[in-house]
């Protein structure tokens, strides 16, 4: 699974996510990509995507909660992500996340996630582990 | 604060012993898409427009799993999703099921600002494609070797896979497909 989500200079946050799901799945089998709130979501605080096991990121409605978490517990974008990944089972979700206010976050409950950002500060990172 | 953005190629059990011709082609992928969001950001495009393209980038990949290079269906197909959210707006679209369009993100962003709906899937998505003109392949453009032989390996240990998962022995096969509890398939 594929995702982006970003912040422009002007504050406007988007996500986008794209997969070809599961190994030997079912046909017709839909993952948490496409469920709105589950594998993707942004509203006017922060920009969520995820890939992992796909029921698990359903289940939990994985982006919309770290979302709510931002909007309605005022908690910081990290410690949403960390909470809603730390709830799933062990090897399920990672997930990349952007505020309004520039702040990246890639936060992960399995060994690796192929990852990357850049902010407009000079943070620059890819990596895998 | 300033423009971000960040990106992922899936998640998973990654050996770190994996070999550099698997974990090349996918770093040199992340750095050229990063390269690529960032410099539309800083070029004052919007974060819309950002992700579609970031995504584009990965899905044209076929080392990652999505667009060209998407795992595999038991019965040997792909089935792609694709989705887009705008924050601002609340805007969204998204799409199951496609096996030829080339890149599925574009097609979700189409349903998101040309439709009255959310969500396309399967053949009423395909129609829709093709209605609106966006790029098609035939279906085996999306299929490589490595992935063919993944699932050659996931029937034989009876199990689906997500993005990275390991060869398993038989014996962890069958603990792996063992319910834990009556709960574990609730959903």
């Amino acid at each position: 699974t594929v995702g982006c989500v970003a912040v422009d200079a002007a504050g406007n946050l988007a996500a986008a996510t794209s997969t070809g799901g599961l190994v030997n799945k079912m046909p017709g089998r839909i993952g948490d990509t496409p469920l709105v709130g589950a594998g993707t979501y942004a509203n006017a605080l922060c920009a969520v995507s995820a890939t992992g096991v796909g029921e698990e990121i359903i289940r939990r409605t994985a982006a919309r909660d770290v979302a709510a978490l931002v909007e309605h517990r005022g908690l910081p974008l990290r410690d949403a992500a960390a909470r809603v990944v730390a709830g799933a089972p062990r090897g399920s979700v990672g997930l990349v996340a952007v505020s309004r206010g520039g702040e990246v976050c890639m936060a992960r409950n399995t060994t690796a996630m192929f990852r990357a950002c850049a902010t407009e500060a000079g943070h620059d990172e890819v990596c895998i582990w | 604060m300033g423009w971000a953005l960040a990106l992922h190629g899936g998640a998973g059990d990654v050996p770190r012993t994996l070999p550099p011709e698997l974990r090349e082609p996918r770093l040199a992928t992340l750095r050229r898409s990063l390269d690529l969001g960032a410099a539309a950001l800083r070029e004052g495009r919007p974060a819309l427009d950002v992700v579609e393209l970031v995504v584009r980038e990965l899905e044209d990949c076929p080392h990652f799993n999505a667009g060209r290079g998407s795992v595999l269906a038991a019965d040997g197909t792909v089935e792609m999703d694709a989705a887009v959210m705008e924050g601002a707006t609340l805007r969204c679209g998204a799409v199951s099921g496609l096996s030829t369009v080339a890149n599925p993100v574009s097609l979700a962003r189409l349903v998101m600002e040309r439709t009255p709906h959310v969500y396309l899937a399967f053949a009423g998505a395909e129609a829709f494609a093709r209605d609106q003109g966006v790029e098609t392949k035939d279906p085996s453009h999306f299929i490589t070797e490595h992935n063919i032989e993944r699932l050659r390996q996931a029937k034989e240990a009876n199990r689906v896979q997500v993005d990275y998962t390991q060869p398993m022995n038989g014996q962890a096969t069958q603990q792996a497909q063992t319910p834990a509890d009556d709960n574990s398939q609730t959903g």
